[in-house]
């Protein structure tokens, strides 16, 4: 499986996932990746700010948009239904994505790896329970890593 | 104004230093850094995060190290079915869509991106011939089975089937230079 998370400059994020599949799969057998909530989430969502907030400076939510593309045991993705609870977590209990992927995947017993961007703090997001191959730019760079903890 | 950016991921799996030699490890690291190019360079010229999230997944579909497009793994038959999908925050009423069982489109991601744009259909996950059919009327580039074949992916079938079951990866794999395919 590969896939990428893009943001620009208008805030917008797509989640883009593409594979093969398992290694010697039945034919017809369907993955996580073209399952919405499974393989990957992409949302735009609004935090309504705090009252006072709200009266002092007459905001009354703040909105991004966060995404995510995932790797692994597609089967263990489809079970947990793993990137809509990961984004439920930041929509529902304002974690970041980071916290919110890094609860989820301690929680899943299969093989998992996702990548995300976070539009609340407009952090690249990396979070696994095995190695992924994985990479980064922006405009301070690129950067690229193969192992867990690498 | 928020500043673009982009990640990319090549699978997820067991994975340790001393498991790939130095050329697969450095065929990798380069079509992830190709592919991180790739996309970054659209998001600086469209400003589109679904053109360059595309050109990313594009750049690895089309590299046979990752397990996408060309290089893709094989079934138990001995076919190759791929599935692919978009989602995009606001912007697109359709919000996501996704295609699976495709065995003729060579970027399978540049079908799942088009049918979020195409409105006449509602449908959000679409398998088998009929999409075929509507990659061919979206004019996306079709090939023969044949494209998608490499040989380290078809002896990992054929080893696969001798021990048959799904995606077990043992010793013998490793030696090969196994990696994560996810």
């Amino acid at each position: 499986t590969v896939g990428a998370v893009a943001m620009d400059s208008k805030g917008v994020i797509v989640a883009a996932t593409s594979t093969g599949g398992l290694t010697n799969k039945i034919p017809g057998r369907i993955g996580d990746t073209p399952q919405a909530g499974a393989g990957f989430w992409a949302e735009e969502i609004g935090h309504r700010k705090p009252l006072i907030v709200r009266i002092l400076s007459g905001k009354t939510e703040e909105r991004a948009s966060v995404g995510l593309s995932g790797t692994g045991n597609g089967d263990g993705f489809i079970r947990s239904n793993l990137c809509h609870s990961i984004v439920s977590l930041v929509k529902h209990k304002r974690y970041s994505l980071q916290r919110a992927a890094e609860q989820v995947i301690a929680d899943t017993p299969t093989e998992a790896g996702v990548i995300g961007i976070d539009g609340f703090t407009g952090d690249a997001v990396f979070s696994m329970n095995c190695s992924m191959n994985r990479g980064y730019i922006d405009n301070g760079g690129a950067k690229v890593a193969l192992y867990e903890g690498e | 104004m928020v500043e673009p950016r982009l990640v990319i991921h090549g699978g997820a799996g067991e994975l340790t230093p001393n498991q790939l030699t130095k050329e697969q490890e450095k065929a990798y690291r380069h079509g992830l850094r190709a592919s991180l190019e790739a996309g970054y360079q659209v998001l600086k010229e469209k400003d589109d995060a679904l053109l360059a999230a595309v050109a990313a997944v594009v750049s690895l579909e089309n590299n046979e190290v990752f397990n996408a497009g060309k290089g893709a793994v094989f079934t138990n038959a001995g076919t190759n079915e791929l599935e692919a999908s978009v989602m995009a925050s606001g912007q697109y009423d359709k919000k996501a869509a996704a295609v699976s069982l495709v065995k003729h489109v060579k970027n399978p991601i540049k079908l799942a991106a088009e049918l979020l744009k195409y409105e006449q259909d509602t449908h959000v996950l679409l398998a088998g011939e009929a999409v075929e059919k509507m990659a061919e009327e979206f004019g996306l580039e079709m090939v023969d089975q044949s494209y998608f074949f490499t040989q380290k992916r078809w002896d990992e079938h054929r080893r696969g089937l001798k021990k048959g079951a799904a995606n077990t990866i043992d010793d013998e794999d490793k030696e090969e230079g196994y990696a994560p395919k996810g």
